[in-house]
């Protein structure tokens, strides 16, 4: 499974 | 964006504005730890950051979000330190604040996605985050209760994270979208909660109020 590359979360 | 995520960060919002209209309400800061809700701003600005950094138009919500979340953060240390300064229990909220942040700063060193400020930055507020309820929590033990309002604070605030913990999931399932950082930091600071997620559902939801030692 790929690792976020940007966080996209808050 | 998910169901889960969703209703977390709504929870998130509630527990700063519960946490507010007391303050704003009692005009009183008891029962509630300045420390923790300085330990709050300082992640929401290091995680943050990039707003300061190159302002983007208020295009979309998250950006709205997370300006929401760096003023009320600001405003609530203002009143706690300020304004109702008098009203502080800086007595009880004595959990030493320097004991959570150097060690969150040194492993945000060492265990990172990427060895660059802003990740950095990001990592030290997510581990940060994970404990930075602590003070509070001690400070609850220490006086041996929590005002119904502040227990309604701190079940929103919990809660957000753990609805986080089933956003990862559905993220992981349908996304295949793994961020082991943050949910790592987010399981810990869950966990953190259990205890008094257990005596808001047996007491505080039976009309009684939360005592310690239970």
């Amino acid at each position: 499974k790929k690792p976020s590359a940007a966080h996209d979360e808050l | 964006m998910n169901i889960f995520r969703l209703f977390g960060d709504l929870s998130h919002l509630a527990a700063i504005a519960i946490l507010l209209l007391k303050i704003w309400k009692t005009r009183s800061c008891a029962g509630v730890s300045g420390k923790t809700q300085l330990l709050f701003a300082v992640c929401f600005i290091t995680r943050y950051i990039d707003l300061f950094l190159h302002f983007v138009s208020l295009y979309n919500t998250e950006k709205v979000m997370k300006l929401i979340y760096i003023s009320a953060s600001v405003f609530t240390c203002y009143l706690i330190f300020f304004k109702f300064k008098a009203t502080y229990d800086g007595n009880h909220d004595s959990m030493r604040a320097e004991f959570l942040i150097v060690p969150a700063a040194g492993l945000a060193c060492l265990i990172n996605t990427k060895f660059d400020a802003i990740e950095i930055l990001w990592t030290f507020s997510i581990y940060l985050e994970a404990v930075a309820i602590l003070p509070q929590l001690f400070l609850i033990s220490k006086t041996g209760e929590a005002e119904t309002i502040t227990s309604h604070y701190l079940f929103a605030q919990g809660s957000y994270r753990a609805l986080y913990i089933l956003n990862w999931i559905y993220r992981y399932h349908y996304e295949s979208h793994v961020d082991t950082i943050a949910i790592v930091a987010g399981v810990v600071q869950t966990i953190l909660y259990c205890d008094f997620f257990y005596l808001y559902i047996t007491k505080v939801v039976k009309g009684q109020k939360i005592v310690l030692p239970a």
